[in-house]
């Protein structure tokens, strides 16, 4: 009981290492509620402290995952010096059209870091899908940080298991993985709403981290 | 910087919801900025499991669509604009709304220079009422419009109309600006360049010495 109550506090404590960012949005036929990316039905997210990060203890890997299948889109910087993980997840859209997890880690960025820094996403990928019992193009990943330096794979493969363990739909699920995407931000940004598709409920959740190196261009 | 990931349980077909995604961020992330700089990494990932039980929406043009779109925008617009609240070493959101262009993309353009410009970011740091940085950059956003046309207000201060500068309160206009600042509030600037029915938005923050103190230490 002392070990799973030591777990469920962490997760609290993860979600309180920052404020949660004041999220402002615009008026229409929506109503906020709490919860963002594990508001909506079918999703799970943790955030724990993988010792990713240069310094503290703040938590740095985060896993969004979906229960089924999940239609996949993607969006991603038109810099021509794109990181590993965005090279990743372009073909791996491009293979599939659902998607089941989103590992993301903070600390380093894995741009610029060569045909090495490709295969250390590639090494991730398949360690999380084999633990998952997924194919490896059903997972995405997302990485940001200091750019020039190769993730710290050792400490994150260590941490799947953990990660994995910490998976959970609840409010604090999402805020933990939306504190573990931060690098130089002050606050954490989780956002939910529900409205009406037709005469039925669907709910729209989300996570975004970003306070410097800012103008993105998407395509 | 930016990652966001975005989940739905709304049910809706692949080449649909890539391109529901894809415009929704042209409407939220693309149109933010703190400092110029694209970076390597931003990413933006959407997932739908469909677990909602609504009807499935297969078609960009239903009534459906388009609520499921305004949702998704919404969500987008408000990770988006906390980016830029939180940019770094900022007091203030900036939110630049521009309209009167031939189309969205060319109001959205608009809007995106005047939130880039260091000029302006510096003069909202300042507390200065700087309507010749914000004329300046609208007018180097290479989207041609006629002067006589522009009208900029800061909040409800009208500063310049027709095209012309105007008298106006800068006790007043100033303390708008500083109290956005004391309270990590938003300064709303407001920018008419025509009679067109384009209409668009952007977001940045001032620049403070605090932006480049923290970007003197975080080394790459």
């Amino acid at each position: 009981m002392s070990s799973v109550a030591t777990d469920a506090v962490k997760d609290v404590l993860a979600a309180n290492y920052i404020p949660a960012a004041p999220i402002l949005i615009p008026e229409g036929p929506w109503q906020q509620i709490s919860g963002g990316v594990t508001a909506a039905k079918g999703f799970k997210a943790a955030g724990i402290y993988g010792g990713l990060r240069a310094q503290g203890e703040k938590p740095d890997l985060a896993l969004v995952s979906c229960d089924v299948d999940a239609i996949s889109a993607g969006a991603f910087t038109t810099n021509v010096v794109a990181a590993a993980p965005v090279v990743y997840c372009k073909q791996a859209l491009e293979k599939s059209k659902t998607a089941r997890a989103v590992l993301i880690n903070a600390g380093q960025a894995n741009a610029a870091t060569g045909d090495a820094g490709f295969q250390d996403v590639i090494e991730c990928a398949s360690s999380l899908a084999e633990m998952l019992q997924l194919r490896q193009k059903e997972i995405l990943i997302e990485s940001t940080g200091v750019i020039g330096h190769r993730i710290k794979k050792k400490a994150l493969l260590e941490a799947l298991p953990k990660l994995v363990g910490s998976l959970s739909s609840t409010i604090e699920g999402a805020d933990s993985a939306a504190v573990a995407i931060t690098t130089t931000d002050l606050v954490r940004k989780s956002v939910a709403i529900e409205s009406k598709v037709g005469e039925t409920c669907i709910r729209v959740g989300g996570m975004a981290k970003g306070s410097g190196m800012i103008h993105p261009n998407m395509a | 910087t930016m990652l966001g990931v975005i989940t739905t349980d709304a049910v809706v077909d692949s080449d649909v919801w890539r391109k529901m995604v894809q415009v929704a961020v042209s409407r939220s992330f693309n149109q933010i900025t703190v400092d110029g700089d694209t970076s390597t990494n931003d990413t933006v990932i959407a997932l739908a499991s469909g677990l909602s039980g609504a009807s499935r929406i297969s078609n960009l043009n239903g009534p459906e669509a388009s609520q499921l779109q305004s949702c998704l925008d919404a969500v987008m617009q408000g990770l988006a604009k906390s980016i830029a609240w939180d940019g770094e070493g900022a007091t203030c959101l900036i939110e630049v709304s521009v309209k009167g262009t031939s189309d969205e993309a060319e109001a959205a353009k608009v809007a995106r220079s005047v939130a880039s410009s260091s000029l302006v970011k510096a003069a909202v740091y300042g507390r200065d009422p700087n309507w010749g940085r914000i004329a300046c950059a609208a007018g180097y956003a290479t989207v041609p419009f006629n002067l006589s046309k522009l009208q900029i207000s800061l909040g409800d201060i009208l500063l310049m109309d027709g095209g012309q500068p105007l008298p106006f309160d800068r006790a007043a206009a100033s303390s708008y600006l500083q109290r956005a600042g004391e309270e990590h509030g938003t300064v709303e600037i407001r920018i008419s360049v025509g009679d067109g029915p384009g209409e668009g938005k952007a977001w940045g923050c001032d620049l403070s010495y605090d932006y480049v103190k923290i970007n003197a230490e975080y080394t790459t």
